[in-house]
């Protein structure tokens, strides 16, 4: 209980630009997760790649981030995922799930 | 350990758009009243923001990478593994369960039997009128009907002469009375459609709503810095034939501004429809003697962008899509017994009574999950949550990917 809590979700692609089936891709289609984890005070979301034969996440592959600092944006609409060094956060998602 | 009733109450898209959640627009108020004798976790969320995912990672308590469902075209006991559901886990310990209009996502992602004989006592029921919702039923300016996304009628003219929603409340209220005087305790759980599109609603409810009082949403842009693989089109909501009209250009859009206030006002209809709906079922437990021995939870499967971001979907990881209400009602304990027979959930009709103001006396800030529900219910009604699973689960039948939330209807919050 001393821990903090925290929300995962996730949501998938089949590319990394808008198409007509980026709403919601047939499983076979899919390129592309986002993995987000959402706490108090941030929302950090990685888009990984993606096996949809294997259901494998590639962490090596990172086609975009997000993280939403809620304290300053909490209508996250400022992305300041290029602002950080995510060397850290990487090392995270190499992690086992 | 006494056995309570579970009155398990789902809508759909809905986020918190509630006055118990500090939305000072919407009119919401047998919600709010259901609120202020439960439990309400303020920060609760999706684990995927699209139906079949959600409702399916929620009933079984596994995220999506366990369920590998990640659209709407596999049955998770053949996909992936045999897991047990929530409604499944009462029946085996001897509930009696009902599913009336939609709590798993139809078709194959629940073997076109909403997962029944292993999750409900009786097939599933859904409501007849749902065959009309996105055929050319609302008339429009020209007279003619179209397939439109907005969508307020008169629900004597509707095929029927009702809507989903109605039907779903009816079959509801004469499930519950069918079991009222039985022995076995009873798990009933009930979709409702809205305010999922089309907005095809009962017109009285736009008139809570006048167009000049609407505002558009206070980030009405796509961002800047935003990636393109997290922007989603709302191609749902292009084709609805109104939307058409509008010759929106794909992907980016935007809707023109009176258009958006047009689809925020129709949402916020949907809301104090479905609302009014959740007032009619709440208070026939009343009618019927079983608010103390009912524990109701009111929830949603993930929420939708009111044009947040440039945005009028779900399919996204931004807070307004994934952010969900999650109230729970445990008699007894969220709110006193009733002994003297006075009634806990009065129907409160929004059409000709004053709001009601929601007290935040037992709300709850700290993040959950959906995956949460599964052990909580089956704690909070009496039965014993199932044990955490491993971090690989797929052999495993009964376990819990979330956490039992018990411990937070008895410890105040701090920090």
């Amino acid at each position: 209980k001393n821990e903090e809590a925290v929300s995962f979700s996730q949501y998938p692609r089949p590319a990394d630009t808008p198409q007509m089936n980026s709403d919601l891709p047939d499983l076979k289609d899919i390129k592309v997760m986002g993995y987000s984890v959402r706490s108090w005070d941030y929302r950090y979301t990685l888009w990984l790649g993606f096996n949809p034969k294997t259901f494998q996440v590639n962490v090596s592959d990172v086609h975009a981030g997000e993280l939403y600092v809620l304290a300053d944006d909490p209508t996250e609409d400022n992305n300041v995922y290029s602002d950080f060094d995510h060397s850290v956060m990487k090392n995270m998602a190499s992690l086992p799930p | 350990r006494e056995t309570r009733n579970v009155l398990f109450i789902i809508a759909d898209d809905l986020r918190t758009s509630l006055g118990c959640y500090g939305d000072s627009v919407v009119k919401s108020p047998n919600i709010d009243q259901l609120a202020s004798k439960s439990q309400v976790f303020l920060n609760a969320y999706a684990q995927q923001a699209v139906c079949a995912p959600s409702r399916t990672s929620m009933l079984t308590s596994r995220r999506p990478d366990t369920t590998r469902l990640y659209d709407f075209n596999s049955y998770w006991r053949v996909h992936s593994g045999n897991y047990t559901t929530l409604p499944q886990y009462f029946k085996d310990r001897g509930y009696f369960t009902m599913s009336v209009g939609k709590v798993f996502h139809p078709g194959i992602a629940s073997n076109y039997t909403d997962d029944y004989p292993y999750s409900w006592s009786t097939p599933a029921y859904h409501p007849p009128s749902f065959r009309y919702e996105k055929k050319k039923v609302c008339k429009g300016e020209d007279g003619k009907l179209h397939a439109n996304l907005l969508c307020a009628v008169d629900v004597a003219e509707q095929p029927g002469g009702t809507l989903p929603d109605l039907e779903s409340t009816d079959k509801a209220v004469q499930l519950l009375k069918s079991r009222a005087n039985k022995d076995d305790p009873f798990f009933l759980a009930v979709g409702f459609h809205k305010p999922h599109i089309p907005f095809r609603i009962p017109q009285e409810y736009l008139s809570l709503y006048p167009i000049e009082q609407m505002t558009l949403a206070p980030d009405p842009d796509v961002p800047k810095r935003l990636p393109p693989v997290a922007y989603n089109p709302w191609v749902d909501v292009r084709k609805r034939d109104d939307v058409q009209k509008l010759n929106i250009s794909f992907p980016y859009g935007p809707v023109p501004e009176d258009f958006q206030l047009r689809i925020r006002q129709y949402y916020y209809a949907a809301v104090s429809y479905m609302d009014a709906q959740v007032g009619r079922l709440v208070s026939a437990l009343d009618d019927l003697g079983l608010t103390n021995t009912t524990v109701v939870v009111f929830t949603s499967d993930h929420g939708w962008s009111l044009g947040e971001h440039g945005d009028w979907a779900k399919y996204s990881n931004f807070d307004v899509t994934t952010r969900v209400p999650l109230i729970f009602y445990v008699p007894g304990l969220t709110a006193q017994y009733d002994w003297l027979g006075e009634s806990t959930f009065p129907f409160i009709d929004v059409l000709t009574q004053s709001e009601y103001h929601f007290k935040y006396d037992t709300v709850r800030r700290q993040l959950v999950e959906l995956v949460d529900v599964f052990p909580t219910v089956s704690h909070m009604a009496g039965l014993r949550a199932p044990k955490p699973c491993a971090d690989v689960s797929f052999q495993e039948e009964l376990c819990t990917e979330g956490h039992n939330l018990a411990y937070t209807f008895q410890h105040v919050e701090t920090g």
